[in-house]
Order: structure tokens, then sequence, then C-alpha cells
């Protein structure tokens, strides 16, 4: 019956509501119900990585929201990463120092 | 090698944090960050060049489709120089233009460039006493990234599937107050992790403001596999006092 007893501190948010925040913060809308329903879900996956990601660190690093959070890693990969290192790379490779540069 | 370096801390030799967009120009990012470096290093001048010119004017014309900061060196040669960002500024899309390399002025040119040897201890020791360099790693641990040092294993982070290019702007130890508890067979004990510091390009919201860590000596996402850097040359007139990195 006491006043601390009556109030059991800021209750955790829903994932929806995290995800309301996530929209808010990085200016997001989806154009139907369908393709919010479809982030949601990657958003929701997307934590609980960073959430596996946090455990598995051996540093300090902390994972969670980020500008990123509503795409799947391959869409990540696509819109970020550059898809000709596999086959260019190899034509550099034991060149260091030599001042020399593979002919292709 | 000193304990720590932080080329912010030096004022003008970083430039401000750029936001790539929907363009997947990292690599003219990281080069042209590179150039600015090294040349308010050597010269005592601040300038920012001009990246939307690396990509119009790659040998490949798709520049927003990817590519490699050796391309972005061979253009500048190419090219004498690079024009500044404020005459040829990045225009925020997803595709290239018409090089307009020959319309402005050059405001910073390169001798050479160089792929320095893979050691830690090496890129550490060229970082302090040259300037910031580029590196390309994996970047699948920065999807969800907030701050912090990341400290990956190869099966977390494959240290062979690099990606993304970024600068390496510094180096140093935690501080005690990110200091985690590490457990050994014999006791508890404290322990300082070593990092790298790094700019990316992904904006100011993004990370530690733009920038965040990777453990330092453990080859975290495959730092080493392509140290590069551009080789700009002192002026001759110009013999002042040797610029370094402050700790």
């Amino acid at each position: 019956g006491s006043l601390r007893g009556q109030d059991p501190g800021p209750r955790p948010l829903k994932l929806k509501e995290v995800f309301t925040l996530f929209q808010i913060q990085y200016n997001r809308s989806y154009s139907n119900p369908a393709e919010y329903a479809h982030r949601l879900d990657i958003f929701a996956r997307n934590l609980a990585q960073a959430q596996r990601l946090q455990e598995e660190d051996l540093g300090t690093a902390e994972f969670g929201v980020t500008p990123f959070s509503d795409l799947t890693e391959e869409e990540f990969g696509q819109l970020y990463g550059h898809p000709r290192a596999a086959g260019r790379a190899l034509n550099v490779d034991g060149k260091v120092g030599s001042g020399e540069w593979a002919q292709s | 090698v000193p304990r720590s370096c932080d080329w912010r801390k030096a004022a003008g030799v970083i430039s401000p944090i750029k936001d790539q967009k929907s363009c997947k120009c990292c690599w003219a990012i990281a080069a042209a960050g590179n150039i600015e470096s090294l040349w308010n290093i050597k010269h005592r001048q601040s300038v920012e060049v001009s990246f939307q010119e690396l990509l119009d004017c790659d040998r490949c014309g798709d520049g927003c489709s990817g590519g490699f900061v050796w391309d972005a060196y061979m253009t500048v040669l190419n090219y004498s120089g690079l024009a500044s960002e404020k005459d040829y500024p990045y225009q925020e899309n997803s595709r290239t233009h018409k090089c307009q390399a020959k319309k402005y002025q050059k405001v910073a040119w390169i001798e050479d460039f160089i792929m320095l040897p893979r050691g830690e201890l090496g890129m550490a020791q060229y970082l302090a006493t040259e300037g910031p360099i580029t590196v390309t790693i994996n970047m699948k641990l920065l999807q969800n990234y907030q701050r912090g040092v990341i400290e990956a294993t190869p099966i977390t982070c494959d240290p062979q599937q690099v990606d993304h290019s970024v600068l390496l702007v510094g180096f140093g130890k935690s501080k005690s107050k990110e200091e985690k508890w590490a457990v050994s067979s014999q006791s508890h004990t404290r322990r300082s992790i070593p990092y790298w510091i790094l700019k990316n390009s992904w904006g100011v919201n993004w990370g530690e403001e733009g920038y965040f860590r990777l453990h330092r000596g453990s080859n975290a996402c495959g730092i080493t596999k392509y140290p590069y850097t551009a080789q700009v040359t002192k002026p001759v007139k110009k013999q002042q006092q040797r610029v370094t990195c402050p700790p």
C-alpha cells in the first residue's frame, strides 16, 4: 500500500513504440501497411542481432538502434558496400611495398 | 610509436564528417579525406577537396557503384589534382555526372600513392608521423554499431571480406571508465583495450559522431588488408616545424 509499491518505475517500451521512435528519429515513413510490417519485422530481427553482438563482442562496443536498423543485412551490404572488392582485390595481393602494380 | 595519436585534435587537419547517402562512394570520400589531411599537415593550409570529381572522372565512369581508393588516386594523378568541394560540390544522388575536372582550379594534388606494409605497428607509426591513411574493412558489424570499441573475431567479422573504405585518423587505449572486467583463468584482471579511431562517411548521426573505434592489434575486420595513402610533398620553400599527431 506504500507509494513505492504503487510505482513500479518506467515500463520497458514495446517493440512498436521503439520502432515509432526510430521512425521519428531517422525520418522514416513507409508506403503501405505491408511495407510497414515488413520493416518492423526487419527492425525486430536487427534488435535481436544487436543483442547477440553485444554478448559476443569482446570489447566495449554497444550495438542497438542505428539509422540502418530497418534494412536487412543484404540490403545494407548492397547500399553501402562495394561489390567490386572480391574480384579486384586479388590483383593487388602480394604487392606490398614492391612499387609494382598488377597489369589488370 | 606514441601511446596515442588523434589527428582530430590538430586544428584543420580532419575535415567535417561526410554523408555518402545513396551513392556507394566511401572509397572516394576516404581518399579525399586522406589527401585533405596530408595537404594540411604538409602545407599548413586547410582544404576540402571535391570527391564528386573523383566519382565523375573515375576511369570506370560509375563511381556510385563502388570503387577503390587506388582508383581515386589514379584519377587525382590523371587530372593533376582536385578541385575544391566548394567549386565542385557533392550532388548527393546515386549517379555520376559528366567529368568537369578541367573547369575548376586545383586546390590540392599528390605526388604518388602507396600501399603500406600490413602490420598494425607499422600502420600506427606511419599514422603518427605522416598523417591519416585509408583502410578497407569488413563493415558487417557497423550496421548495428552505436559506440565503443569493437573487438571482433574472424568468425564475427571475416577479415578477408572487406567491402568498405574509411579514413584511419588515430589510435589509443580505452580509458578506465569504459574498461571491462576481463575474466582470466587465474584471476580477475582489469585490462585496457587498444583501439583505432576511424572516420566514416555515414553522417554525424551514426556511431560516435560519425567516427567509430576498432580493436588494434588483432586485424579486426581486415583493417590491415589495404592500408593505402597518397604521398603529398612539402613545399620546397616552406621549412616549417614538423607537425606531429596530438596524443
